[in-house]
Formats: C-alpha cells, sequence, structure tokens
C-alpha cells in the first residue's frame, strides 16, 4: 500500500487523533507531525507501516537519552524521597519498590512522613508488614521533617541498603506543602550525606497537561531524578511524558501496573511507545 | 490567554481586508489549541469546534469591531450551557434510607468524598451514615473510620473477609435499623476495564438500589477521562459527577469531556482535603477555568 506522491489527509488525520488522545497535547503532537512530515519528504519511509516503525523509533529515542538505573551508594544508605500529587501511587509504588528491593537482596527500611492524612502512617505499616520490612514511624499529626531525622538515624545505625521516604500527597499549588517537602530533604541531607540520593515523583498515568507544570513545580522544590508512571495497566497512554521531558530532564524509571507489589517494571522506552499505538 | 492569541490571529487576517468565513474558521484553530491543552477530549474539541464556528458565522462576528472578543464570548457561554446545570442537589426521594453510591478511578478521591458529602448532609440537617465497601485497599476501612470519628459519623465496616455487595447490603440494613436517613457507600477504586471489578460494581448497585451514584473523577484527568466515563455510565447509568481536587491549577476539560459523553451532571467539586472543601458545581466558573 503505497501513499503516492504525498501523504494521505486521512492516515494524517488519524495519526494525529492518536497522539492527542495519548495525551501528547498539541504543541508536542503538532512537532511529531511535523517531523513526520519532514521524514516522508527525505523518504525515510513510503508506507503506513513505515510510518509507524519510523515514528516508534523516533518517539522512543526521544525519551532515551537519559536512561540511568536507581542510584547506589557504595557501603553506605541509599535515600530515596518519593513525591508528588494526592493519590497518584507514592504509597503503593514504595511498597512495589521495596519489594524489588528485597527481592535483590537489599536491605529497607521505610519512614513515614505523611503525617497529615487519615491512616497513611497505618497503609505504609501494613505495606511494611508484608515486604518484611521495618518502618520509622510516629503518631499521626508529628512533623515529617521529625520523622524523616529519626528514619535516617536508624537507617545509619542499622546499616540498611535504601531508605525510602513516603511523603503526603500535596498540590504544588501549596506553596507551604512544597516548603515542608523542602525542608525534609534538607533533614534528610543534614543526616546522611548527599541525601536524598533519588527524588522521585510519581505521576499518575491518567494526568492530562498539568502533569507538565507538576514535574517542573516539584523539580524547582526538590531536584527530580527519576519518575515513575503509575497505574500504565489502565487505558490512559502517558503521553504527556514527551512534554515533561521537553522542560524537565528527567528520566522515567520505573512503571506502575497494578496494586499489588509485584506490579512494579524498570523503565522501557520502546516497550512505552509501542504499548501507546496498541 | 485565548483572547490575545485570537486577537493576533485576527489582526494577520485583517491586514488583507474583511474577515471572511475562512479566516473565522483559522481563528478557531486558537480554540481547538485552548481545548487540548486544558486536556477536553480530542472528539469533544472537534464537535464543539464545528458548533461554535457555525455561531461564530451566523451571529456576524466577521461584521464585528472586535470579533474575538464575540468568538471568546460564544465559546464561554457554549461551554457554559454544556457543562450546565448549577449543581448541588441530590435525589433524597424513593428511598429509605438514601442511598449514595461513589464510584471512580484509583486515588480519584472517593473516601475523602464520603467524608466531605456527610459533612454537607448533616449541614442540610440529615443523619448521614459511612459503609467501608473498600476491603481491598491496606488500611481503607481504617482511613474512612478515622474520618467518620473526626465527624461523629458512624461507620460500618467488616473486617472478616465479606464481599462488598454484602457489605454493603448489610450496611444499608443497618442503618436502616438505627433510622439514619443517608447512607454514603465508599467502594474501592477500580479500573473500568477490570471486567470483575466493574461487575462487582453492578452488584453493589443491584443490591442496595441507590438513589445517587456518583462518578467521583480527578479534576487534571486528560483524555482518558472519556474512556472510563463511558464505562462507568453504561455499567452503573451514573446519577451525577463529582469532580475533585479543583484547588490544584489543572484547567480541568475533563469536565467537559464527561459532561458530553455522559450526558450526566456534575453536581459538586472537591476543593482542598478538609472535609469542609466541598462545594457546588458552577458551570460559569468551569467555562472560565477551561479557557484560561
Ligand atoms: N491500577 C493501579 N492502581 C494503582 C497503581 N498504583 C497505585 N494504585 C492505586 O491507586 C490508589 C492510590 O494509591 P496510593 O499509593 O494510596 O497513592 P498516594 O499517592 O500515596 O496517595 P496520597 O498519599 O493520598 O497522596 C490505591 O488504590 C492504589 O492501589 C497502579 O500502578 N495501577
Ligand atoms: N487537594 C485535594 N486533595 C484531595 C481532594 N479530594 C481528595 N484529595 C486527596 O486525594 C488523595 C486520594 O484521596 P482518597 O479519598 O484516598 O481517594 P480514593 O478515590 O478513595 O482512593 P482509592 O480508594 O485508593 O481509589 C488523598 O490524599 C486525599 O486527601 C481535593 O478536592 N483536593
Ligand atoms: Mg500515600
Ligand atoms: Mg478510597
Amino acid at each position: 500500500l503505497s501513499m503516492g506522491r504525498k501523504l494521505d489527509e486521512d492516515l494524517l488525520d488519524d495519526l494525529e487523533e492518536k497522539l492527542l488522545t495519548a495525551d501528547m497535547g498539541p504543541t508536542t503532537a503538532m512537532s511529531v507531525m511535523d517531523s513526520v512530515k519532514d521524514a516522508y519528504k527525505k523518504k525515510e519511509f513510503e508506507d503506513p507501516e513505515g510510518l509507524y516503525e519510523h515514528l516508534k523509533r523516533d518517539l522512543a529515542s526521544r525519551l532515551q537519552q537519559n536512561v540511568t538505573p536507581l542510584a547506589s551508594v557504595e557501603g553506605g544508605v541509599t535515600v530515596i524521597l518519593v513525591v508528588g500529587v494526592n493519590g497518584t501511587g507514592k504509597t503503593t509504588s514504595i511498597a512495589k519498590l521495596t519489594h524489588l528491593l528485597t527481592s535483590e537482596g537489599k536491605k529497607v527500611l521505610l519512614a513515614a512522613c505523611d503525617t497529615f492524612r487519615a491512616a497513611a502512617v497505618e497503609q505504609l505499616d501494613l505495606w511494611a508488614t508484608r515486604t518484611g520490612v521495618e518502618i520509622v514511624k510516629h503518631s499521626s499529626g508529628a512533623d515529617p521533617a521529625a520523622v524523616a531525622f529519626d528514619a535516617a538515624e536508624a537507617a545509619v545505625a542499622r546499616k540498611v541498603d535504601y531508605l525510602i521516604v513516603d511523603t503526603a500527597g500535596r498540590l504544588h499549588t501549596k506553596e507551604n506543602l512544597m516548603k515542608e517537602l523542602e525542608k525534609i530533604g534538607k533533614v534528610l541531607r543534614g543526616k546522611i550525606d548527599t541525601a536524598p540520593h533519588e527524588v522521585l515523583l510519581v505521576l499518575d498515568a491518567t494526568t492530562g497537561q498539568n502533569a507538565i507544570i507538576q514535574a517542573q513545580a516539584f523539580n524547582e522544590s526538590v531536584p527530580l531524578t527519576g519518575l515513575i508512571l503509575s497505574k500504565l495497566d489502565g487505558t490512559a497512554k502517558a503521553g504527556v511524558i514527551f512534554g515533561i521531558q521537553n522542560e524537565v530532564d528527567v528520566p522515567v524509571k520505573f512503571i506502575g501496573l497494578g496494586e499489588k507489589q509485584e506490579d512494579l517494571e524498570r523503565f522501557s522506552a520502546p516497550q512505552f511507545v509501542e504499548a501507546m499505538f496498541e | 490567554s485565548l483572547t490575545k492569541n485570537l486577537q493576533g490571529a485576527f489582526s494577520f487576517f485583517r491586514k488583507r481586508g474583511h474577515l471572511t468565513e475562512d479566516n473565522i474558521k483559522e481563528g478557531m484553530r486558537e480554540v481547538r489549541k485552548a481545548l487540548l491543552e486544558a486536556d477536553v477530549n480530542i472528539k469533544v474539541v472537534k464537535d464543539f469546534i464545528k458548533k461554535v464556528t457555525e455561531r461564530a458565522i451566523g451571529e456576524d462576528t466577521l461584521k464585528s469591531v472586535r470579533p474575538e472578543q464575540q468568538i471568546v464570548k460564544i465559546v464561554q457561554d457554549e461551554l457554559e450551557e454544556l457543562m450546565g446545570p448549577v449543581g448541588g442537589y441530590i435525589n433524597f426521594s424513593g428511598g429509605s434510607p438514601t442511598v449514595i453510591m461513589m464510584a471512580g478511578l484509583q486515588g480519584s478521591g472517593k473516601t475523602t468524598t464520603c467524608a466531605k458529602m456527610c459533612k454537607y448532609l448533616v449541614k442540610k440537617g440529615k443523619k448521614p451514615f459511612l459503609v467501608a465497601a473498600d476491603l481491598q485497599r491496606p488500611a481503607a476501612i481504617d482511613q474512612l473510620e478515622v474520618l467518620g470519628k473526626d465527624l461523629g459519623i458512624p461507620v460500618y465496616s467488616e473486617r472478616d473477609g465479606g464481599r462488598a455487595p454484602k457489605v454493603c447490603q448489610r450496611g444499608v440494613k443497618e442503618a436502616q435499623r438505627l433510622g439514619m436517613d443517608v447512607v454514603i457507600l465508599d467502594t474501592a477504586g477500580r479500573l473500568h476495564v477490570d471486567e470483575a471489578l466493574m461487575e462487582e460494581l453492578q452488584e453493589i448497585r443491584d443490591k442496595t438500589k441507590p438513589q445517587e451514584t456518583f462518578l467521583v473523577c480527578d479534576a487534571m484527568t486528560g483524555q482518558d477521562a472519556v474512556q472510563s466515563a463511558r464505562e462507568f455510565n453504561s455499567r452503573l447509568e451514573l446519577s451525577g459527577v463529582i469532580l475533585t481536587k479543583l484547588d490544584g491549577d489543572a484547567r480541568g476539560g475533563a469536565a467537559l469531556s464527561i459532561k458530553t459523553v455522559t450526558g450526566k451532571p456534575i453536581k459538586f467539586v472537591g476543593v482542598g482535603e478538609k472535609t469542609s472543601d466541598f462545594d457546588e458545581f458552577h458551570p460559569d466558573r468551569m467555562a472560565s477555568r477551561i479557557l484560561g
């Protein structure tokens, strides 16, 4: 099926609609469409199959420049701070990360720094039990920075490999809450050199263009080292990730594919792009 | 802003004389861009643009001194009309107690909204009762019990491995026995593509016959809003929608997508994490927010 001397209008409209439906956003979708038309002019493909193969390679390459594994401090505690807006899957992602690390023989300690939301500590505590790790927690309403301080101290004393810090969901528009996050980061750094070594922003795959603003805002408070895209087992495609990478140079490190502790995978750009067009 | 972008587009056209119908269509590309940036679903955007283009041409914006202002007004009016009416009403008739079921995707704000609804109902002189029907999320029952305790609202729960539909049925019976007049069912978050869990939701509805079935949806949801809303609606016949986390800066285009695709009214909005952060839905405010 050749496309003749110019790209079929229907094919292009169809492709653009796919990109937009995947939450790529109008500006990013337009730039992708321009590069597709450019590649066609340069005869880089000749038929619809070729177009899609070219496109998938192009998109995957946009996500692959900065793929890095999880930080790992030699002979010391690696501190992972998990942040994000309300309900994105932070606590559950921590359970999954814990399961992944313990299955690789690492010793993990959890810090219950969401001292605000109803039963947040209980939720993480249950996950600690299920994954077989210890947890540092205070009573509800305690200062999250105080919990972080105690947890960092305990992590060093108990010689754990990873300290994972759970924080309360917070909208990036709430300045006092973003300040609180900075304070947690500072306290961790005060107790453990160069901590936090990983700052992972958990983004809900169903989120639209606001994800770009979230990434920018959180990055300003606590420099991000990675993203976790949760709930990719749904029908949302998280195409907003392309817009994010234009603004914040932070790689996706993991994806969440369900509600159980096993439902976490390391990010693979080609697999992610393939799933976008399924 | 949209007005500025339209102005820019039209000043370019105006340089060559009067605006034409084609110029209006070109200007509509700015409206399309604004709506897509606001997360309105692309198919909904396409239909919407057709409608407002016809209206703009029909209302003679071509001859207007400030066509961009007239077009923005048409867009605003059309958005308001499509997302209306003003919310805030609950169907209290036909059941004793009135049963309200909260459903939606994971993390959308259902449990918190149950508590907010209780506080709202108490203000309206009702005696609400909570049923903890999320039997799968760790500490979900604890979460509802803490919220209930803070508000002085009784919470019905079962911790011995029952099934959600039965728990809900027994919860409603308990509310009847205690003479409570509204029961709110907090269900587990679930994917609209999870066949078994969507059937469970239908079973809860069949066993409790709710007067109100709300889809609780996060205001920052993108294009996927139509997929999930359509499926929840076709399974449950929703009575309304509650949009949460509007205290953020998401434009909230999902509101238009959901209303268009389900036809169901958006009745309430969540505007914070406190139980008092709960308002009736106002289509005019939502329209301005979407336009940015
Ligand atoms: N289907 C699916 N559900 C998920 C995934 N990750 C988390 N969830 C669910 O999303 C809901 C919210 O998860 P939490 O871990 O409580 O989210 P959170 O970010 O810690 O929430 P807050 O602390 O309240 O801000 C729960 O019902 C989880 O089971 C995922 O990858 N897939
Ligand atoms: N800022 C803000 N946060 C909200 C709002 N509504 C809910 N939240 C927060 O969003 C997060 C998720 O709320 P939940 O009530 O646990 O959501 P859920 O739908 O019951 O989650 P699952 O039961 O896991 O599906 C919590 O951190 C809430 O405090 C709102 O209107 N504004
Ligand atoms: Mg949490
Ligand atoms: Mg819940």
